[in-house]
């Protein structure tokens, strides 16, 4: 474990924190695209199938049933719970999933450190949470206007993968071996998916104006 | 043959 890593962790926390307690506080989820939040359960669900096979710390177990816990209840809290579920725009929540699911599973299949179940499921993991923001990233654009806690969201969720890529170079020069091609190019083009959001995010920060994606 | 190394990464 490294500060990098450590940090990467914290603010991937953070950011689904931000989202729950915006939700079960004003108990809305305007501006959320459940599709990520959905595709977001899947990369959790198919990334920690070794949850009980292969115990790496207490760390790492909690946080893998923090967020497994926190995206379903997510999911749940969006499609189910009475007064929530009527601030969901579905009508301009319409990216469809497979658009993005199955590309993930075809590259998975063909780009995978061992072609195994589980490592098939972890390599689908990966590519899947590199492009999970697209939904919300077109929402946000469809939207325009983006209250502060969904802003703060995407950020974190951004910040917690551009962390991460600290992280790999670290243990890159660090650990002997410690080479994870797949890992860093999904992890870099995910970073680079945020990249625009960042950068009108900053302005918006810096001039102190309400965050406007342009149309 | 490497036994599968898990992932220790969230």
């Amino acid at each position: 474990m490294n500060i990098f890593r450590l940090a990467g962790d914290m603010t991937h926390l953070m950011s689904v924190i931000v989202l729950l307690l915006k939700i079960h506080t004003i108990k809305s989820c305007a501006g959320i695209s459940l599709k990520t939040q959905e595709l977001y359960a899947l990369v959790f669900a198919t990334r920690y199938l070794d949850i009980f096979t292969d115990f790496i710390s207490l760390y790492n177990t909690i946080m893998k049933l923090i967020f497994l816990a926190s995206s379903f209840s997510i999911v749940w809290y969006m499609r189910q719970h009475k007064i929530v579920r009527r601030s969901y725009d579905k009508d301009q929540d319409t990216f469809r999933h497979l658009f993005l699911i199955l590309p993930c599973l075809l590259l998975a299949l063909f780009i995978n450190e061992k072609f195994t179940f589980k490592e098939v499921m972890w390599t689908f993991s990966l590519f899947l949470e590199a492009v999970a923001i697209l939904p919300q990233l077109v929402l946000l654009q469809r939207t325009r206007n983006i209250d502060n806690l969904t802003g703060q969201y995407v950020f974190l969720l951004g910040a917690y993968r551009a962390l991460y890529i600290l992280n790999w170079i670290y243990r890159y020069f660090t650990e002997p071996h410690y080479v994870h091609w797949i890992t860093w190019i999904s992890g870099l083009v995910q970073t680079l998916l945020y990249a625009d959001f960042f950068y009108y995010y900053f302005n918006s920060w810096k001039n102190n104006v309400k965050l406007q994606l342009p149309a | 043959e490497d036994k599968e190394k898990p992932h220790d990464e969230l």
